[in-house]
């Protein structure tokens, strides 16, 4: 759009000798938790020379990019996903003629980079344009959606705005500020029963680090919070553009009891902060415990020991007991993950065996490791198998991940093959406060054995609807297609078994209620239903990947993530965006990014080209340049510095 | 509220108003021998300018407490509540559930009715009444059905539990009253002898916003000489309280 006057004034005050960015725009639109956002920027090379004009922008690594396209001067680059092969071989094939371009996507923490960077004649315009898609996840009660920013330079027109509809109601929304002092009470929210819009837009003044500081003080997270209003324990089923989703997150009832081993590394690695921190979150969650909870503790390095070889009463005594053993643990040594957790599942076989174990409580392993085995049973496949075995049906494993040495994949391949989840901590930040966090997600598991049915002929492509668990301050999430009917409504019928409770609820939605109320929603992101079923598919689909037990199932399974990705323009590890000037000749490709315990990547860093030209000056992290001027056309080839990230 | 009692052998109904305090808990059954207890807590109706004799009261909260099984539900008209000690289990109105904790079961049937069973013996309806928000007097109530059917022990009691075992009644001189659309008689039952008025009350259970009309002999004084003793006798404490008799 055409700058206001005053912007103008702005513009011109900013435009300096090399590039000035005219404007940046975020935008999110949250539809029953599915979220689409849009970073969007315009930039122009005000220098006398032509030069590389990069666009970054760091995306949580549970979204799918869905789409980028690029106008330089004129000339639109548009997206499109395609078999990771399949891009690929069109990509060499242009850059055997000299006709491409890289853009990266880096692994970085719980975010990923995207960049883009293009060579660009003085004085020309590009506008840059990403898409992505993510579910909300209801962690401890709340949505969060977090938006990573980063202009790097002061930008006349900045506008970050997050438009959130939801069909049965907002409960709460709150703009922590997570930005700084320097921002505080600049976003305004506005909301009504079911929609809620959040608009940041400090001037360029506010921007300023100081009042006559030329740099920028915008630079970190966007965090939104909210939760939905839930008036039926049934959760809500949408019904829209012939898919459903049913949220499932019950609220008001009386947690189980837990049965809980916590296996805790304490190998020479875990020395320091991470034992440390270890330490203090563990003192947390032991006091956390109840006379109704049992619990044990075993502590391994090459060897295990058991702080009790059974489950004892979370009562006080033995939880003062417990805390003063996890304090006295002093890490050295190598790593025996394999038998530090066949004895926590023999602790739990032989309290069940002893009638010892409520027949309603949950048992649950939570594993925390840092580091590879190195001594014992090492090879993980072995581990992944004897785990399997010694963990019976009513059994759990979570899995938490410390810093960088550790294969996540593998911790993350135990914990959901025996009906658990894992999460990484992240030891540069407060390790003690993650740990302490994702127990709390745990630590209160309202109902078990969930399912979710639907008359018989009224749906079809389900996704997981049946669950071992559910824990306060979560939600389930089932999805499907809604097949053709002569009713107007869909039925959803859940049953759960609680403390004592055996529950059956029943809820509906009506086929087109939603569709037409959507229609009249000038911010809601209509074919929410349809992208959510995807996106939940996908993911499914690349964790049954992961555990294939043959090669041809593994094929199958990727034919479908394949089909499905491109159907609905997901770029996933086994896809990739290619992105192509109009006339197809020139062509960029964005493929996903390797996890960094996997070869290419220098974990957490957020780099990945080694070989890249070095930058000159202190180019801001999103807006980079090179001062090699570059005669046109607007997209200069350079092969000889590309990099592509491969992976899969 | 207004209270209908089914007589079957006797071939009719019998309706009177107990017009207690908001706040108020009436004992509706009372059984020590199966353990059950139902109680309804009143709640009034909105005030309007200085009119406060006119407050009418409905039931507001009613529970059905089995002391066996240590469980009580109590049906409010904003939730329904199951607790079990230290447990508490909340519903809304807002789904159609089935919730099974030991020998009770909890029916709700969204946004319209909660049916509790005990041991499949002892059941008991609720039905809820919402009524327009802003209104200047109504506000919600619950409606109570208890079946005849019901397998209560001998020393069933209570408002409505006292008729598990049916009286005998007569019904005679039966004449024009001073409201000719309203005949009057005399009814004898347990010993007394009572001026009664043929009238009709509301049964909401086919028709919630109609409701079909019960025609019953009408007992004046808040069921004087029909229900054992004075209705005062029959407000209770807490909500799981059983009634003391003497």
């Amino acid at each position: 759009g055409v700058l206001t006057n005053e912007e103008q004034e702005d513009f011109e005050a900013v435009q300096g000798d090399d590039i000035t960015v005219e404007s940046y725009r975020v935008e999110s639109r949250i539809t029953s938790r599915f979220c689409h956002t849009t970073f969007k920027s315009f930039v122009v090379n005000s220098g006398p020379n032509a030069q590389s004009i990069g666009f970054h922008v760091q995306i949580p690594k549970r979204a799918f990019i869905t789409n980028f396209t690029m106008n330089v001067n004129g000339v639109t680059f548009v997206g499109s996903v395609k078999e990771k092969t399949v891009a690929r071989n069109l990509y060499a094939q242009a850059r055997a003629r000299g006709k491409a371009a890289g853009i990266v996507r880096a692994n970085s923490q719980d975010m990923e980079t995207f960049k883009a960077e293009v060579h660009v004649p003085s004085g020309n315009r590009i506008e840059f344009e990403l898409h992505y898609q993510e579910m909300m996840y209801r962690k401890l009660g709340l949505y969060e959606h977090t938006l990573h920013l980063q202009p790097g330079r002061l930008v006349p027109r900045f506008q970050l705005d997050v438009y959130i509809y939801e069909p049965n109601g907002i409960a709460s929304v709150e703009v922590p500020n997570t930005l700084g002092e320097h921002f505080t009470g600049l976003a305004q929210v506005t909301s009504n029963k079911h929609k809620a819009h959040v608009v940041f837009k400090p001037s360029l003044k506010q921007q300023r680090k100081c009042d006559n500081c030329t740099t920028s003080a915008l630079s970190g997270i966007f965090t939104v919070k909210y939760d939905v209003i839930r008036e039926s324990a049934a959760g809500e089923l949408h019904v829209s553009d012939g898919h459903f989703v049913h949220f499932f997150a019950p609220t008001n009832l009386s947690p189980l009891p837990k049965n809980i081993v916590f296996v805790i590394d304490v190998s020479g690695s875990m020395w320091g902060v991470k034992m440390k921190q270890t330490v203090e979150a563990m003192q947390a969650i032991l006091d956390d415990l109840t006379m109704d909870d049992y619990f044990s503790i075993i502590d391994f390095n090459h060897n295990v020991r058991c702080w009790s070889d059974e489950l004892v009463q979370g009562s006080t005594i033995q939880v003062a007991e417990a805390k003063k053993y996890i304090q006295d643990i002093k890490p050295n040594g190598g790593t025996n993950i394999n038998e530090a957790l066949l004895r926590a599942g023999q602790i739990l076989h032989k309290a069940a065996n002893q009638g010892m174990l409520n027949s309603r409580s949950v048992s649950m392993i939570i594993l925390v490791s840092d580091g590879d085995p190195t001594v014992g049973e090492i090879k993980l496949s072995a581990i992944q198998k004897n785990v399997k075995k010694i963990m019976r049906e009513d059994f759990s494993l979570f899995s938490l991940g410390i810093g960088f040495d550790v294969d996540y994949d593998f911790l993350e391949r135990i914990a959901t093959e025996n009906r658990g989840v894992a999460q990484r901590i992240y030891a540069n930040k407060d390790a003690s406060e993650q740990l302490r966090r994702f127990y709390s997600q745990v630590s209160s598991p309202l109902l078990r054995k969930i399912t979710v049915l639907f008359p018989e002929g009224s749906v079809s492509d389900v996704t997981q609807n049946s669950f071992d668990k559910y824990f306060s301050g979560s939600e389930l999430v089932v999805a499907g297609k809604v097949l053709p009917s002569d009713g107007t409504s869909l039925n959803s019928f859940i049953t759960a078994s609680s403390d004592r409770l055996d529950l059956s609820l029943q809820t509906e939605a009506d086929y087109m209620r939603l569709d037409a109320e959507l229609a009249r929603q000038q911010h809601a992101f209509t074919g929410f239903a349809r992208q959510m079923w995807a996106y939940i598919t996908v993911n499914q689909l690349l964790s049954e990947r992961s555990q294939a037990p043959t090669a041809s199932r593994k094929r199958k399974i990727t034919q479908r993530i394949l089909n499905l990705a491109v159907e609905h323009q997901f770029v996933t590890p086994l896809t990739a965006l290619l992105v192509e000037s109009e006339e197809a000749n020139e062509k960029l490709l964005a493929d996903s990014p390797k996890d960094p315990r996997k070869g290419c990547c220098g974990g957490g860093s957020g780099t990945v080209i080694p070989e890249r030209t070095p930058m000159v000056e202190s180019p801001p992290p999103w807006v980079q340049l090179t001062t090699t001027p570059t005669p046109s056309p607007a997209l200069g080839p350079l092969p000889e510095r590309l990099t592509i990230v491969d992976n899969d | 509220p207004h209270f209908i009692i089914h007589l079957p052998k006797n071939n009719m109904d019998v309706c009177f108003n107990i017009d207690s305090k908001p706040g108020h808990i009436l004992n509706l059954v009372s059984d020590p021998g199966t353990g059950v207890v139902v109680n309804g807590q009143l709640v009034g109706s909105k005030r309007v300018g200085v009119e406060k004799e006119n407050v009418k009261t409905y039931f507001g909260t009613i529970s059905v407490f089995s002391q066996l099984d240590g469980i009580m539900v109590t049906v409010s008209t904003d939730r329904i509540q199951l607790t079990d000690g230290k447990h508490n289990h909340s519903f809304s109105w807002g789904a159609t559930a089935d919730i099974t904790q030991d020998r009770v079961k909890v029916s709700i049937v969204k946004d319209s009715q909660v049916t509790v069973t005990v041991d499949e013996k002892i059941r008991v309806m609720m039905l809820l009444h919402r009524v327009w928000k802003k209104h200047p007097t109504s506000v919600d109530f619950l409606g109570l059905y208890i079946p005849n059917s019901n397998q209560y022990s001998s020393k069933a009691h209570g408002l409505i539990g006292q008729f598990g075992q049916e009286p005998e009644v007569r019904v005679y001189n039966l004449h024009q009253g001073a409201d000719p659309l309203k005949k009057e008689a005399t009814m004898e039952v347990k010993g007394n002898k009572l001026a009664v008025t043929r009238g009709w009350q509301k049964d909401y259970r086919r028709d919630k916003k109609r409701g079909s009309d019960i025609f019953c002999w009408f007992i004046h004084n808040s069921g004087k000489g029909f229900i054992d003793g004075h209705y005062t006798t029959y407000i209770v404490p807490r909500l799981d309280s059983f009634l003391q008799r003497p």
